[in-house]
């Protein structure tokens, strides 16, 4: 199955 | 001080309906070369990119540097008493607490002031990659959204499939499945009217049907709008809002386990 990445996983805190 | 006038107070409360949806409160950073807004819904799975340009104002004043966080729900409250062919103006003191909104009536018969109260909001910035995407579709925007209502009747994820030939959408569930293909158009006498595909790889992506139709509450803004994939990172669909900016949205891909 597939699960729901998050947007933490891509981009970087600034 | 800050000042910043539309003549088409109508084009800011589309922008407001584009990012509501995802959003209860996001924090207006406000510079001499614009407005700029970048906000993760509370799952972190989106992200709200709004960039409205200084020189795309009718009047544009912004001495210092000034961060306004506003809740979008009270902000909806305010624009809603504006009439479509309204001017509109926003206004802000240095360290103000309050943002005034003031709507102006044809002929400045009706003149109206309303103010609202600022709030500071945690935000936390996010670095986003440059990126080459493999994948660059570009076609009408009520198409998009007309596709992404059908398809989440069938499922809450969605594929998006891209190759040289053209992009498919595809869902499947409980009830059946279903497939759309769109194909490159070959001539058309509207430019918005066109599927325009740039490959340079083809793409397969998934993606939950819940955020796609949230993002296309842009879909009055632009006739047009562009999705743009690579394997494995976030998608990117973007409106363009005339000459004033443009409204990006990023989702994170559904990956396999």
């Amino acid at each position: 199955g597939k699960h729901q990445a998050t947007l933490s996983s891509f981009f970087f805190s600034t | 001080m800050f000042e910043a006038r539309l003549v088409q107070s109508a084009i800011l409360k589309k922008v407001l309906e584009a990012i509501k949806d995802l959003l209860t409160e996001a924090t207006f950073d406000c510079s001499d070369s614009g407005i700029q807004l970048q906000a993760m819904d509370n799952a972190h799975v989106s992200l709200v990119s709004l960039n409205l340009r200084s020189d795309g104002f009718d009047k544009y004043r912004c001495d210092r540097n000034l961060s306004m966080g506003m809740n979008l729900g009270n902000m909806t409250k305010i624009m809603k008493c504006a009439g479509a062919e309204d001017t509109v103006t926003m206004k802000a003191q240095d360290n103000a607490d309050v943002v005034a909104f003031m709507f102006e009536s044809k002929n400045q018969e009706k003149v109206s002031d309303y103010e609202m109260k600022l709030m500071n909001l945690d935000q936390e910035h996010l670095g986003i990659p440059e990126t080459d995407y493999s994948c660059i579709v570009k076609m009408p925007s009520q198409e998009f959204a007309r596709i992404c209502r059908d398809l989440s009747q069938f499922g809450e994820s969605m594929a998006i499939s891209c190759t040289k030939e053209g992009v498919k959408f595809s869902s499947a569930g409980d009830i059946g499945s279903a497939n759309i293909k769109l194909a490159q158009t070959a001539n058309v006498d509207a430019e918005e009217e066109a599927v325009v595909i740039e490959m340079q790889e083809p793409v397969s992506l998934t993606f939950a049907c819940r955020y796609l139709n949230s993002f296309t509450k842009a879909t009055p803004l632009s006739a047009q709008v562009q999705l743009s994939m690579s394997a494995d990172v976030p998608l990117v669909v973007e409106y363009k809002i005339g000459e004033l900016g443009h409204i990006r949205y990023y989702l994170a891909p559904k990956i396999e386990d």
